[in-house]
């Protein structure tokens, strides 16, 4: 036995409450770190934001867990909350920096840019 | 700075990896302004853009196996007298690595092969400075396309059999040498061509945080009662 399905908040479409990843751009000058950080001078960190559907498709890369815990949250325990919107993959950037030693390094850093986002 | 701020910081590196290795690398200070431009620089840019993209992004052909790329300076040098059209200094790179997370791929020394003074030029080339008769070079995988005017030696070999230590400090001897190219006047200049910038190490290293342990937050909450509060620990960090 399914619930009803709940209505969106009035106002805002599907697109703009469902989990998805939006793009958002910060400068090293802004983190307090322009001083020993080269290259680049921006970073696109990107984040996960949106409410979890109901059913989650497959394009969202949800766990099993995610979808039990849908249901708990639909038939059993209103309390329990439905899966949150996370990021799911990830890549890497490249940075250039000086060390305290005066020494010049590039180095990659993993998982810095979240890619795409999951309900989990 | 209070104690428990002391603690706290002290407790970064094991519970921020990420931040723990910034604090770690990033300056006490402001970098000197020399730092910020030069020929060293212009090296690692050119490498910076064959390797990532304007957004910091990786390319997808790499061009070397490895995920760190350190140019070290020399931390002293000296310059013999001339002999004859010979003109040699001797550079010292110290060498500090952290083998928990730096694996070294490649070693090579950068050099200028020629150098153009104001009424002559030298022709140069480097070898490591050791008493060892036999010193077995080479070894490395290829580098980055050299920006012109820039030649490299490969020292990986030597470097990981001579010279790479297990733990502590440990120092590269370099020789430089440079020979007269004309039958004209060389001057005093040689040794300022010489000591700008002209010769520095290059470290390629698959540089990893996954050795580097991680401490659960119920761990935290158990040693640290009351003082859990991750946020405020970066703050504080910041």
């Amino acid at each position: 036995q399914v619930g009803p399905v709940r209505s969106e908040a009035p106002g805002q479409s599907l697109e703009q409450t469902q989990c998805s990843l939006h793009p958002f751009q910060v400068s090293f000058h802004q983190l307090g770190w322009e001083n020993w950080i080269i290259a680049p001078h921006l970073y696109s960190p990107n984040y996960c934001k949106g409410a979890c559907p109901r059913v989650l498709h497959s394009g969202l890369h949800s766990p099993n867990h995610a979808i039990i815990q849908n249901l708990i949250n639909e038939l059993v325990d209103g309390s329990i909350p439905r899966p949150s919107c996370v990021p799911y993959k990830y890549t890497p950037i490249s940075v250039l920096l000086i060390e305290a030693s005066g020494s010049i390094l590039y180095k990659e850093y993993e998982d810095m840019i979240a890619q795409s986002c999951t309900c989990r | 700075v209070h104690a428990q701020d002391a603690v706290a910081l002290a407790q970064v590196p094991t519970l921020l990896p990420l931040l723990g290795a910034l604090l770690q690398e990033a300056p006490r200070k402001s970098p000197r302004r020399r730092l910020t431009r030069g020929r060293p620089l212009q090296y690692m840019l050119e490498l910076y853009r064959q390797n990532a993209d304007p957004h910091g992004r990786p390319r997808e052909k790499r061009i070397f196996s490895a995920n760190a790329v350190r140019l070290v300076r020399p931390a002293g040098r000296r310059a013999l007298p001339p002999r004859g059209p010979w003109y040699v200094q001797t550079l010292d790179f110290l060498l500090e690595p952290n083998r928990d997370v730096e694996q070294l791929v490649r070693a090579a020394v950068v050099y200028r092969p020629h150098l153009h003074l104001s009424r002559s030029h030298l022709s140069c080339h480097v070898e490591p400075w050791a008493h060892k008769s036999a010193i077995l070079l080479g070894g490395g995988s290829l580098g980055f396309a050299l920006p012109e005017a820039w030649a490299e030696r490969d020292l990986t070999n030597y470097i990981q059999q001579q010279v790479w230590p297990p733990k502590g400090k440990r120092v590269l001897h370099i020789q430089v040498r440079c020979q007269q190219q004309e039958r004209t006047e060389v001057g005093l200049g040689w040794r300022q061509a010489l000591a700008t910038d002209t010769t520095f190490l290059v470290l390629y290293f698959n540089n990893t945080f996954k050795n580097v342990p991680q401490t659960g937050l119920q761990e935290l909450v158990l040693r640290n009662p009351g003082g859990a509060d991750l946020f405020s620990l970066a703050r504080r960090v910041r």
